[in-house]
């Protein structure tokens, strides 16, 4: 099927032969692996260099998200991978371009896709600002615009595209019209027995611009204050070259759920718990040797 | 006393551009400045507290303080880096037991000896870090692997500790060592 798959004791993923992104997730089960298909890339909006004066043509900066179009771009049509095995996971990493890299990840013993991200410095020669996406697509999860995200102290939320609920809206911005704050996770649902969800490790912006898509903003570097106060622009250049931002989004899909004992529910709060209260670690350097410590 | 300073912190961090991140860039170095204040005198906190959680080792080994690593975000850390053999400490925050895939970044070419607080050998796995991660700028870190176990059963509010000795035996590293494969065209 033009794919490699890589299999664990939980959870397999086939990666694109061709273009090295990533293809299908599946849970291992005694009578076999069912395979889902799921496509996953980044992608970047040109930031709207913009005119103050104009309320419809104001700039994109730390206040307001505003792409200059429709749609996102591709940042490179394939990466190179480098598949890394062993007892306790296996791993693909990803590269886009030198600032746009990724590690997938699956440890033997878990029930979630680990996707560890890495963008920055994010370039602006070209003169354009540039905000990054991480686009995750589920071609069978069929939405009908609907999507759900957690905002600070109001839980979970159902969001509809293009809608709000207490007012009729004119969206002007179809992009950033659509963008909700996610503290936590997007799910998607599609009926009682199809829901995926997507975690983070902090809070960003997320959306769902069609059927079975997820968005989430990771990264962005802008080259015009928005007029909203901040009175600089969101250029930030640490070393001379620009921030670089590491963090972790967690992928599960209700296939997951293979315990009777733990729905898919239970299996994206138990997740969302183990992030947002990770161990602690600290160091000792000792002289002791083992038997002594013991 | 020594948490007044990142409860400070964290009050002037409930602003609205520290949460949004709508600050202009010297407000948000101070921001960080704050937190990073805050943070490290917590830290001293949290060590005594483990000390005071231990049986008296006097007499058997000297005393070393635990020591944090702020910047295991970027796989950096002076002490795993360094020390031929330390304790990890992995305290779970959760009010119920857990396990946690320790992660620790370690320099290329050198196995490790793993062992919990009954003796046993652990299993583990070493793995290269990105490439893109080793060339990010900024980052001053010897690590180019991460030394992977797993901590099984973390006691609730808890934490278990590991001894972590490096191995001179090159057959110890081999057998740790992830397959990597890159695969053509």
């Amino acid at each position: 099927s033009g794919e490699m798959e890589l299999v664990g004791k939980n959870l397999a993923l086939g990666v694109d032969k061709d273009t090295g992104l990533l293809k299908s997730i599946g849970v291992v089960t005694p009578n076999g692996i069912t395979m889902v298909k799921v496509n996953q890339t980044f992608l970047r909006y040109a930031g709207m260099s913009g005119n103050n004066h104009n309320e419809d043509h104001r700039a994109s900066g730390a206040y307001i998200f505003r792409p200059n179009g429709t749609s996102a771009q591709e940042i490179s049509a394939k990466a190179n991978i480098t598949i890394i095995e062993g007892p306790l996971l296996f791993e693909i990493h990803q590269v886009w371009t030198p600032w746009v890299s990724q590690v997938l990840r699956v440890y033997m013993d878990q029930l979630v896709l680990e996707m560890e991200w890495l963008v920055g410095p994010i370039p602006i020669e070209d003169g354009i600002g540039k905000e990054i996406v991480n686009r995750v697509v589920w071609p069978d999860i069929v939405t009908n615009n609907t999507f759900y995200t957690d905002s600070n102290g109001r839980e979970i939320v159902q969001r509809v595209k293009d809608f709000r609920p207490t007012w009729q809206l004119q969206n002007l911005e179809p992009i950033a019209g659509n963008y909700y704050p996610v503290n936590s996770r997007l799910i998607l649902s599609a009926g009682p027995d199809v829901s995926a969800a997507i975690l983070t490790d902090r809070s960003q912006g997320g959306t769902s611009l069609d059927h079975g898509h997820m968005e989430l903003m990771v990264h962005r570097r802008l080259l015009h204050d928005d007029a909203f106060g901040v009175g600089e622009a969101l250029n930030e250049t640490a070393f001379g070259k620009g921030l670089v931002v590491r963090g972790k989004h967690y992928l599960l899909h209700s296939y997951f759920a293979t315990s009777k004992d733990c729905d898919f529910g239970c299996l994206h709060r138990s997740v969302g718990e183990h992030i947002m209260l990770e161990p602690v670690l600290s160091f000792t350097p000792t002289t002791a040797t083992t038997h002594t410590w013991k | 006393p020594r948490l007044e300073r990142l409860k400070e912190a964290m009050g002037v961090l409930q602003h609205h551009d520290a949460v949004s991140g709508t600050a202009k860039q010297h407000v948000t170095n101070d921001y960080a400045e704050r937190l990073a204040q805050g943070v490290a005198e917590s830290f001293e906190l949290v060590a005594e507290a483990y000390s005071k959680l231990q049986p008296d080792i006097s007499g058997v080994e000297e005393t070393v303080e635990p020591v944090f690593c702020p910047l295991l975000n970027v796989s950096s850390c002076p002490v795993s880096e360094t020390s031929s053999a330390f304790v990890v400490t992995v305290y779970n925050p959760l009010a119920r037991p857990r396990q946690y895939y320790v992660r620790i970044p370690v320099p290329e070419g050198v196995g490790y000896k793993v062992t919990d607080y009954k003796g046993d050998a652990v299993e583990v796995q070493l793995v290269p870090l990105p490439e893109s991660l080793l060339n990010i700028p900024g980052r001053n870190s010897t690590a180019k692997h991460d030394l992977v176990f797993l901590a099984k059963d973390i006691p609730p509010l808890g934490f278990l500790q590991f001894h972590v000795k490096k191995s001179a035996n090159i057959r110890i590293y081999k057998e740790q060592m992830s397959s990597v494969h890159v695969p053509t065209g």
